[in-house]
């Protein structure tokens, strides 16, 4: 059962005006940043047990991994995408207000088959990571950006789901059970 | 298969990148130019530089050095960085980006979003030099400038939210004296930044609190990313110096959210997308071990 109390407890230490603004010794410096790492873990077991509340329960259920975040995508990396040829990205938009924008994955084929949540297949655009200057040496960045359109509800998420497979795969997509998708 | 734009570099020419909304106008020197609004028409001369002041630094006494807790330029007028910047343009159907490379530790994309009616500036800056002997402390900002005609008067946000009159060289709650002239205008900006004349307003939205000012009429200038090398005596009794992953410094990235409008339309769209910037979609990831339509 994740601890929420961990991440609260983390972002209300952040409010010290030495925290905000970065004005503290490096150590202490690096003590805020452990306590938010911590709390972010917390943040994602409650996300893997309410996922696991909202899954029919059925032998398929037991198949589903753990979602993982990629504390790293603003350097352009993520373990996940790059050790699993299909994955599903959930984009959570925690605003009042329905949103559409554009995401960017870091990606690590050259091939891309992207399905919307109700199994359509959807146009995205897919570009050389800019690596600039030496600034990021050294880093495992991936070599591409995957750019997806998504529309998130106000207060919700939505599941894609990315192959690097070059074709559909043999079982073409049957219409799904649900018209439409439960907002 | 996505179609994957060649990204040649490009010195010495115009680019030009839009996504129906805005147009975005770079010059010979790989700078941005021109803004313009496609529905109403309206086209803004707009150039953004990168600069840095140098921070005073004193080894020991009770000169006041600049430092964690206290921003001291050492002078009014920050250096400049580069003159001309190396470009490559990606054109796509979600996204057209512009990724300027200024020199070896600042780079930085210029973004315009289908759907989107904002330039997205997303900035990387670092490791920040440090001299061997007697470092220069250095204070990174970025500088929005525009010909608009804000007569000595900016605004910037509260708490986030309400947004609070600036006046430069000015103080409505006590005696302005203007010692430290580029300072003492500086504010805490944690969502946004605008000025403004009859036709035109500017707007930054930032992903972060930042120091912000108008030092200059049409412009508007925040502070990105600082390396200092000398103990200000204010209780921290080191130096702002990390070392960063690398060890040769940190490097900071982050993301500015440009909005150029009427003065009318723009406090509805930037009360909108600070909030969309504030609340950027979390991501989360799974292998697919099921097919598509099992997983629904």
């Amino acid at each position: 059962e994740g601890d929420l109390d961990v991440l609260r407890r983390a972002t209300a230490l952040m409010q010290h005006h030495d925290a905000v603004t970065g004005t503290a010794k490096e150590n202490v410096t690096r003590d805020y940043a452990k306590r938010l790492a911590a709390g972010w873990n917390e943040g994602v077991q409650v996300i893997n047990d309410a996922l696991s509340k909202l899954v029919l329960k059925d032998d398929k259920s037991k198949q589903l991994p753990a979602q993982a975040i990629c504390p790293l995508i603003n350097e352009t990396i993520c373990e996940v995408i790059r050790s699993s040829g299909e994955f599903t990205a959930t984009v959570f938009n925690s605003n009042s207000h329905p949103l559409s924008t554009v995401v960017r994955l870091p990606y690590y084929s050259r091939d891309a088959i992207i399905s919307a949540p109700n199994g359509e297949h959807i146009e995205s655009q897919l570009v050389k990571t800019f690596f600039g200057t030496n600034q990021l040496e050294g880093t495992k960045r991936a070599p591409y950006e995957l750019l997806i359109p998504v529309d998130i509800p106000a207060l919700g998420f939505a599941t894609y789901f990315v192959s690097n497979k070059t074709s559909i795969r043999s079982s073409r997509l049957t219409p799904s059970k649900y018209d439409k998708s439960k907002r | 298969n996505a179609a994957m734009s060649a990204q040649q570099p490009i010195v010495g020419a115009t680019v030009n990148i839009s996504n129906g909304i805005i147009e975005v106008d770079f010059d010979e020197d790989g700078y941005v130019s021109t803004i313009k609004n496609i529905h109403t028409g309206q086209t803004t001369k707009m150039r953004q530089e990168f600069l840095y002041y140098e921070g005073a630094g004193f080894n020991e006494g009770d000169n006041q050095s600049s430092g964690a807790y206290i921003f001291r330029p050492n002078g009014t007028d920050p250096k400049r960085l580069s003159s001309n910047i190396t470009l490559q343009v990606v054109q796509g159907p979600l996204i057209s980006e512009v990724r300027q490379t200024v020199n070896k530790w600042i780079t930085q994309i210029i973004r315009l979003i289908k759907g989107k009616n904002y330039i997205e500036f997303e900035w990387t800056i670092g490791p920040i030099p440090k001299e061997d002997k007697n470092p220069i402390t250095k204070e990174v900002i970025t500088r929005y400038i525009t010909e608009i005609a804000s007569n000595g008067e900016f605004f910037t946000d509260a708490n986030g939210r309400q947004i609070m009159p600036r006046k430069r060289n000015f103080s409505p709650s006590f005696e302005y004296v203007n010692t430290e002239p580029v300072a003492s205008n500086y504010y805490p900006v944690n969502s946004r930044i605008f000025i403004k004349d009859a036709n035109t307003q500017l707007t930054v939205l930032n992903d972060r609190s930042q120091g912000g000012s108008s030092l200059h009429d049409g412009q508007i200038e925040l502070m990105l990313h600082r390396r200092a090398f000398y103990d200000d005596h204010w209780g921290v009794e080191e130096a702002l110096d990390e070392p960063g992953d690398s060890g040769k410094g940190l490097v900071a990235r982050g993301i500015h959210w440009i909005i150029i409008d009427s003065p009318t339309a723009s406090p509805k769209m930037h009360r909108s997308l600070a909030f969309e910037l504030f609340h950027s979609p979390q991501l989360s990831f799974a292998p697919l071990q099921l097919s598509v339509e099992q997983y629904r």
